[in-house]
């Protein structure tokens, strides 16, 4: 999902 | 974590303190964009409203709390410190900025990757990230020549989008289904506006003048 990998940067 | 995204987020963070410097120690905001600063804090508002529900890692809360106290406070500085607020130039910095949050705002709720709050107002601010140095590439226009710590302050924001570029291609070829277009193409939109002043930025360094 995208929570996993694209909230990761800032 | 990969060295262009580090990176990246270094050059963001050196951004930040080249502008606080020139503030902070000169007391000096000529040639910086009030509205520029509204928009990126807007920016990081809308961003890190997951900064208390998700916890990525330590690093990701610090640098988040960082952009965020840097970001207002240079906005309060630009606003209501007597000395800083002397030396902005009100009158050269007209661009309609409030024109650019609609469009990005409407722009969020047609293209997204998951119709929620969040994910709406995320979106939303990479959207307005992206077009937020409008109104600081105008007033560059209108006052010709800008100090060195300004110059650098611009060249160094271009630069940290530039970088995350490079991290995003590094991560798609290295994670299996690191997708996102959104973040992708607000992130070459971003670095593309700042092609003509990477030019003349690096036309200084050649010939060693100011920033014409």
């Amino acid at each position: 999902s995208s929570l996993s990998n694209s909230k990761d940067e800032l | 974590m990969n060295i262009f995204r580090l990176a990246g987020d270094m050059t963001h963070l050196a951004s930040v303190l080249v502008l606080l410097l020139k503030i902070h120690t000169i007391k000096s905001c000529a040639g910086v964009s009030l509205r520029t600063q509204e928009l990126y804090a807007i920016v990081f508002a809308t961003r890190y409203l997951d900064i208390f529900t998700s916890f990525v890692s330590v690093y990701n809360t610090f640098m988040k709390l960082v952009f965020l106290g840097s970001s207002f406070s240079i906005v309060w500085y630009m606003r209501y410190h007597k000395a800083v607020h002397r030396t902005y130039d009100r009158e050269q910095d007209t661009f309609r900025h409030w024109f650019l949050v609609l469009p990005c705002l409407v722009l969020a709720l047609l293209i997204h990757e998951k119709f929620t709050f969040l994910e709406v107002l995320w979106t939303f601010s990479l959207y307005l990230e992206a077009v937020a140095i409008l109104p600081q590439l105008v007033l560059l226009q209108r006052t010709r020549n800008i100090d060195n710590l300004t110059g650098q302050y611009i060249f160094l924001l271009g630069g940290y989008r530039g970088l995350y570029i490079l991290n995003w291609i590094y991560r798609y070829f290295t994670e299996p289904h690191f997708v996102h277009w959104i973040t992708w193409i607000a992130g070459l939109v971003q670095t593309l506006l700042y092609a003509d002043f990477f030019y003349y930025y690096f036309l200084r360094f050649i010939g060693g003048r100011g920033v014409e």
